[in-house]
């Protein structure tokens, strides 16, 4: 039970206390008190080191003070014999007598009282990191400007966390920079980009200063990069000590910032801009490119032309031409067309006559038109040779397109040859 | 055919055989059959036959029938009435239309057309080749096909003979320059039932022997003598414009 104030008295008090006598009293004042515990009178058998009768003050683990003998008081106004103050909320008075007192003693009369304790300045380390104010039975923290006390009441931090960019450029730096970061911060950027952008960071070396590593390699204050699972850093230290330049593979770029309660430095600043994603240089077969680049990144648009004598043909409709675009994942759209030699089909037929070759029907191919011999000729012009054409018809030198004509031959007699019989 | 010898179907390919009445015609196309319009004044829808040296029955199950589809007189052409003695053989020409394309091989095969040049101009003493199963010397009613050569004279010949029926006068016939006059010799000349036929004459300035067809037997004052053709040259703008704006298409 706690209590604000006390009275121990000796075994038997005021008579004399007994031998062989052992007592403990477990004081405990009120959380965010003190113990002020004196005596006003004290009469035991002195002993060296108070070795056979004694009364001890036992503050946790440390022995405040050990009595025996007899004291008086030094001042004529005050009966207080002897006088400790502890700045804990709890204490033990051990009372131990032995086998032998030859003479009367009559032991001892202690009060304590519960006193104030100034948490902020009693203590060796000072519980707030920031502003500390003490009252009555307690302290209670607080935060400069633009800082948030967190959660566990004692600490300061600044709220850096939720930024997010979407240009494709920019600048991010620590809060203050260069002035020094805020201590027990945690601090997290983002940086989303359109997809078919990879977000690439440079951080110049000057631009880096942030509390260095213990002895173990640690960093008490870090800056961590993350994207699309690859992870850089952590970064600590005076100077910036990874790549001045970070490729990331993502659109998303995570960055977060922590410290702790000391060590505080200028921070860091780093520049960022979207890479587009690239697309492969290979084209289809059999085409041409425009325009040519060195390389084709995310939204550039590229003109395949297939060469003559090709054509792309999607359903029943061919072109010899089409657009692609680099997309967002590094493909080009239309990339199942392919550039494939023009069919010309079978070559038409003809009445009364015939072309030699219907299996070999693309570009370049030749078909040799003839006439049902000997009853038919070719009226038209030209050799009756045709070409598979580029523009997938089958065409004649002279006649373009136009097909042979097979007409009948005339007034050709076929005499019966009259023979040898009669 | 008077004066002239039997021959092979193979020799002129291009004939057709009129079966009722029998006349002959020539084919210039797959699809088209040139003959007289006199021919087709009785009949206006001819059965015909093509690729047979012999026309009985027999031999014409054998044959290549052709139907006719349409038939296109000469609008030149004057019809007379039933009681009237025809006089007047002017524009004896006409065109059959086939249902279906002849096919052609070794003994069916069209005659060339003459064309507008001075090349196809018939000189007198020009030979022709007639044919046709009409009436001969020896017999009215022929069974297999027969052929003469004969010149081309001047008209005034064909003018100057007395007809076979002694009650038709020569004189009262027209003439014109859409006739020609050809025979006189050896008694060679074309006869009733070769009506239609070709008049064929060799190709000029051609390298391999070719005929075309000069005339289409038409009429005559007397078998045997002289007879008169259907100048053929005349109206080849007719024949080619009938045949390009009546042609039958592909998809018809």
């Amino acid at each position: 039970d706690t209590s604000m104030y006390g009275e121990i008295l000796s075994p038997n008090y005021p008579q004399a206390y007994p031998n062989n006598a052992q007592k403990t009293w477990n004081i405990t004042v009120p959380d965010g008190y003190g113990i002020r515990l004196y005596f006003t009178h004290l009469d035991m058998e002195l002993s060296a080191n108070c070795e056979y009768d004694s009364v001890k003050i036992v503050s946790g683990d440390l022995v405040e003070g050990v009595l025996c003998g007899q004291k008086s008081s030094k001042n004529p106004s005050s009966p207080i014999v002897k006088e400790y103050h502890v700045p804990y909320n709890s204490l033990q008075v051990i009372f131990e007598s032995d086998f032998s007192n030859e003479e009367r003693f009559t032991g001892f009369a202690a009060y304590y009282v519960a006193v104030d304790i100034n948490e902020c300045t009693d203590f060796e380390d000072a519980p707030c990191s920031h502003f500390c104010n003490n009252y009555i039975g307690g302290y209670f923290c607080s935060c400069p400007p633009e800082y948030f006390l967190h959660d566990d009441m004692k600490n300061c931090g600044v709220n850096c966390s939720g930024n997010i960019f979407t240009d494709l450029t920019g600048e991010i730096t620590s809060p203050n920079y260069p002035s020094l970061y805020p201590e027990n911060s945690r601090c997290d950027y983002r940086v989303i980009l359109e997809k078919g952008f990879h977000v690439v960071v440079t951080i110049k070396r000057e631009d880096f200063d942030v509390e260095a590593a213990d002895s173990e390699g640690y960093c008490p204050d870090s800056l961590l990069l993350t994207a699309g699972g690859q992870q850089f850093g952590p970064y600590c230290g005076n100077g910036f000590p990874g790549q001045q330049i970070i490729e990331t593979k993502d659109n998303v770029l995570d960055i977060i910032f922590q410290t702790d309660e000391t060590g505080q430095k200028k921070g860091w600043k780093l520049r960022y801009y979207g890479d587009p994603m690239p697309c492969p240089k290979e084209f289809t077969a059999n085409s041409v490119q425009d325009p040519v680049k060195a390389t084709y990144v995310y939204k550039d648009t590229v003109k395949i032309t297939c060469l003559e004598g090709f054509e792309v043909v999607e359903g029943k409709v061919s072109s010899t031409s089409f657009y692609s675009s680099c997309q967002s994942n590094g493909q080009w759209s239309n990339s199942n067309l392919k550039c494939k030699p023009v069919d010309c089909g079978s070559p038409e037929p003809i009445k009364n006559g015939a072309a030699d070759n219907t299996e070999d029907t693309l570009f370049g191919a030749v078909t040799q038109y003839t006439c049902s011999e000997p009853y038919y000729y070719m009226k038209t012009e030209g050799t009756g040779e045709y070409r598979c054409a580029a523009n997938g018809t089958w065409v004649n030198e002279v006649l373009g397109m136009e097909l042979p004509q097979c007409v009948a031959v005339c007034g050709v007699r076929n005499q019966k040859s009259v023979g040898a019989g009669r | 055919i008077f004066g002239g010898e039997e021959t092979d179907i193979s020799s002129f390919p291009w004939q057709v055989f009129f079966q009722n009445p029998r006349a002959g015609g020539a084919l210039i196309d797959e699809n088209w059959v040139l003959t007289a319009a006199h021919v087709l004044e009785s009949n206006s829808n001819p059965i015909m036959y093509m690729g047979t040296t012999g026309v009985r029955n027999v031999a014409l199950q054998k044959a290549q029938m052709l139907l006719a589809d349409r038939v296109f007189i000469h609008p030149g052409w004057k019809p007379v009435g039933e009681r009237q003695t025809r006089t007047n053989f002017d524009n004896d020409i006409a065109l059959v239309r086939l249902k279906d394309p002849v096919k052609l091989g070794p003994n069916v095969s069209p005659i060339c057309l003459p064309d507008s040049s001075p090349d196809y101009d018939l000189n007198f003493g020009t030979l022709g080749l007639i044919s046709g199963w009409g009436r001969s010397n020896e017999r009215n009613v022929v069974a297999r096909l027969r052929m003469a050569s004969l010149p081309v004279v001047p008209l005034e010949k064909c003018q100057s003979v007395e007809s076979e029926d002694p009650r038709v006068d020569i004189r009262t016939f027209r003439f014109t320059n859409n006739m020609i006059c050809a025979g006189g010799e050896k008694g060679s000349d074309s006869c009733d039932g070769d009506s239609g036929g070709a008049f064929a004459v060799q190709v000029p300035n051609e390298e391999n022997t070719k005929f075309y067809v000069a005339g289409l037997v038409s009429w005559g004052p007397k078998c045997g003598t002289y007879g008169i053709y259907t100048k053929v040259k005349n109206y080849i703008s007719w024949i080619e414009k009938t045949m390009q704006e009546n042609r039958i298409s592909d998809q018809d």
